[in-house]
């Protein structure tokens, strides 16, 4: 899973 | 990516384009709050730190440089720009920068996920956004005059903020240890700032009178 995981979104 | 997540940011995409369509066409940003367009910018730049270390996709990369290019350009344009600084109604929008902006650093100094350069900037950047609309209303409650396209872009604002919570509800339930305190507290008190304003935006739209906030 992404590093920066939840901090997907803008 | 759910259906919640993209209307949210395409509502937001739109709210941007009305407005700068609106400056670009009309040479004019009468009624607009550069204080709440600087914050904008600002709230852009120090989220998106990650853009060029962390891919998350091409959707998001795009996204994030639509936000940053259509933020800076709205505030060169009422700065800059030669005919439409002249529309710009400097006497009104007298909200002071500091007075979001510092707290905001504040509460992002104490309440953040890690004490890292990026993570603090992150928590600053979303506190900051929970209120950078707070010029822009203070100034239409003092235009009498609000013009459609920028009540359409207060109203698109609003909707793609509770379009953001109908998508984090949704992820909640959809997602495992999908948690994140610090964005859903600040992106409720964002939503909450337009309530007063979407009030008036559906009553003046059922009554087919033109929107005036109440002084």
């Amino acid at each position: 899973r992404h590093f920066y995981s939840g901090k997907d979104e803008l | 990516m759910n259906i919640f997540r993209l209307a949210g940011d395409m509502t937001h995409l739109a709210s941007v384009l009305v407005l700068l369509l609106k400056i670009h066409t009309i040479k004019s940003c009468a009624g607009v709050s550069l204080k709440t367009q600087e914050l904008y910018a600002l709230v852009f730049a120090t989220r998106y730190l990650d853009i060029f270390t962390d891919f998350i996709s091409l959707y998001n990369t795009v996204m994030k440089l639509i936000f940053l290019g259509s933020s800076f350009s709205i505030v060169w344009y009422i700065r800059r720009h030669k005919i439409v600084r002249r529309s710009y109604d400097k006497d009104q929008d007298t909200f002071r920068h500091y007075f979001l902006v510092l707290p905001c650093l504040l509460l992002a100094l104490v309440i953040h996920e890690k004490f890292t350069f990026r993570e603090v900037m992150w928590a600053f950047s979303l506190y900051l956004e929970a209120v950078a609309i707070l010029p822009q209303l203070v100034l239409l409650q003092r235009t009498r005059n609000i013009d459609n396209l920028t009540g359409q872009y207060v109203f698109l604002l609003g909707a793609y903020r509770a379009l953001y919570i109908l998508n984090w509800i949704y992820r909640y339930f959809t997602e495992p240890h999908f948690v994140h305190w610090i964005t859903w507290i600040a992106g409720l008190v964002q939503t909450l700032l337009y309530a007063d304003f979407f009030y008036y935006y559906f009553e003046s739209w059922k009554n087919n009178v033109k929107l005036q906030l109440p002084a």
